[in-house]
């Protein structure tokens, strides 16, 4: 499924996902 | 104080601020003021001064990573003076709008990526951030493996074989595999008003 490394980093990471920022609120 | 005043009424968005913000971005006035909001309440979460440090934003984001953590605090603080100021808060979130040019989104996820800023994404940045995910989730592979998956990810990527992903290379790479950027959209952007209402006790303007 994460033959690609760019695919496994921005599925992977919640680093990079700004969306907690809202999560948090 | 007299200077902590002074400095936090310098840091108070005012009016025309709003709306030269709201111009500059893909946000309206009323807009700008609702993510003034959350700026407003990620900004004292620890240091009460308006201004995002580096640790408030680690708490925003979950205790992400250094690696994540140190890229993406960076990218906020376009005067590199270590905070981040609600206008460079906008200037980051505008990119990740839904309406947002796709251009716009893929040179930001290159500069996430770049992590030593050197204009290229080298092998060792990408097997670093593989390997970070990994500890981060728990998760063992193989030496072997994690190679096999970094050599497949640039034997498409890189097209001119030097070892490292060029912007073109990226922007030809990205828009082959449009996936790789649905963490550059944030659907609550385009709906942010109805997520802080707070912001008509304060607001200066209607849209």
């Amino acid at each position: 499924k994460f033959f690609n490394a760019f695919e496994f980093i921005s599925s992977m990471s919640s680093g990079f996902d700004l969306s907690s920022l809202f999560e948090s609120k | 104080c007299f200077d902590c005043r002074r400095r936090r009424s310098t840091q108070t968005c005012q009016h025309p601020d709003l709306t030269r913000l709201a111009h500059e971005s893909q946000f309206s006035v009323n807009e700008v003021e609702a993510l003034h909001e959350l700026f407003k309440k990620l900004s004292c979460s620890i240091i009460d001064d308006g201004l995002i440090h580096k640790e408030e934003l680690r708490l925003a984001l979950f205790q992400a990573p250094n690696l994540f953590l140190d890229r993406v605090f960076d990218l906020f603080d376009e005067k590199k003076n270590g905070v981040i100021e609600f206008e460079e808060f906008i200037h980051v979130l505008t990119v990740f709008h839904p309406s947002a040019p796709i251009q716009e989104k893929i040179d930001f996820a290159f500069r996430l990526y770049d992590l030593r800023q050197t204009g290229f994404i080298e092998r060792e940045e990408v097997h670093q951030m593989v390997a970070a995910i990994l500890k981060e989730s728990d998760m063992l592979l193989s030496d072997e493996l994690l190679t096999m998956i970094i050599d497949k990810t640039f034997a498409d990527a890189d097209s001119d074989k030097d070892g490292k992903i060029s912007k073109e290379e990226w922007r030809v790479y990205v828009l082959e595999h449009p996936s790789l950027l649905k963490n550059m959209t944030l659907p609550y952007l385009k709906d942010v008003t109805t997520a802080f209402p707070s912001f008509i006790f304060n607001t200066e303007v209607e849209d």
